[in-house]
């Protein structure tokens, strides 16, 4: 894995994402 | 009476049976009142009943075409002001508009004024 | 619900992931696998619509998505995390189908046998994109009745 995707996180099960506060804005103050 | 939209909304928004109340979880989502304005100047009030420490909420303005699965603001069609820091959100934009921000308890007012159209009597 | 749980745990083929004659990479059986067994779960992060959207943009510029809809609710994205599923290929004449099952209150998508899949084969599964009339994608997977595109 790692040698081809080095970012890539192998998982077992689904996993839920968490969304940030800032998930939909382009720039904040 | 203006109440919380039962069909204006992201459909797993959860509403109190009087229709004043929501309660959201999870990711940003909007929900719309009953009425809307075209023109001159109106105001509204929520109250901020209970918010957990890691959350935020955006109140404000939008058109019929805004996004409901995102929050307000996120778009073109809206304009709204978060709890974090009081920032005013417009286009996905946020600017400095307040000090602190609001938290539970506090009162947050809305003000609107939109001028008539010249060719409406 | 336990039943379907223990099989997806248990019953899970031997699979691994090489270069494919069809595109890049694929996946291919490591064992006989006979007709309408469960092959392997389509693993990822669960993500609203809107995220994918946004996403999915954002992974165009970057090459390749694997974003799998659920239904109107949910989307899988494997793209930075999942597991070897991600790497099946389109065919038009698949030897696999893929099927949302629900397990415990919660949607899965689980892929599954059409036929007996020999060892060394690929597995694939039809994609089912959404016809477009623009923006087509072609379609690689060379085997009878191919459609020509994805979309």
């Amino acid at each position: 894995w790692s040698a081809f995707a080095p970012d890539f996180k192998e998982l077992e099960e689904n996993i839920e994402y968490e969304e940030k506060e800032s998930e939909f804005d382009d720039y904040d103050e | 009476n203006i109440l919380l939209s039962m069909n204006d909304r992201a459909h797993y928004l959860k509403i109190s049976e009087d229709r004043k109340t929501v309660t959201g979880e999870k990711g940003y989502s909007s929900i719309r009142a009953t009425y809307g304005v075209s023109h001159g100047t109106w105001y509204y009030e929520t109250r901020i009943i209970d918010k957990p420490e890691d959350s935020a909420c955006r109140i404000g303005w939008a058109q019929e075409l805004a996004q409901l699965f995102t929050p307000i603001g996120y778009d073109k069609f809206g304009y709204s002001c978060r709890s974090l820091k009081g920032t005013k959100f417009h286009e996905s934009i946020g600017k400095h508009y307040m000090d602190g921000g609001y938290d539970i308890g506090d009162v947050i007012g809305c003000l609107i004024h939109l001028p008539r159209p010249k060719d409406v009597t | 619900d336990l039943l379907k749980l223990n099989q997806l745990k248990f019953r899970k083929k031997q699979v691994k992931f090489a270069r494919s004659k069809i595109h890049v990479w694929g996946l291919f059986a490591m064992q006989p696998i006979p007709p309408d067994e469960m092959v392997i779960e389509y693993i990822g992060q669960r993500i609203r619509p809107m995220v994918a959207e946004i996403r999915e943009k954002k992974y165009l510029n970057e090459g390749s998505s694997y974003l799998f809809k659920i239904d109107s609710d949910t989307i899988i994205d494997a793209t930075h995390c999942g597991n070897v599923a991600r790497f099946i290929n389109h065919s038009c004449n698949p030897n696999c189908y893929a099927k949302v099952i629900t397990v415990e209150g919660q949607k899965r998508i689980v892929i599954y046998s059409k036929q007996l899949i020999e060892v060394g084969q690929e597995i694939t599964y039809d994609y089912k994109f959404p016809i477009e009339d623009d923006n087509k994608i072609p379609c690689l997977c060379r085997s009878v009745g191919c459609r020509g595109f994805l979309n």
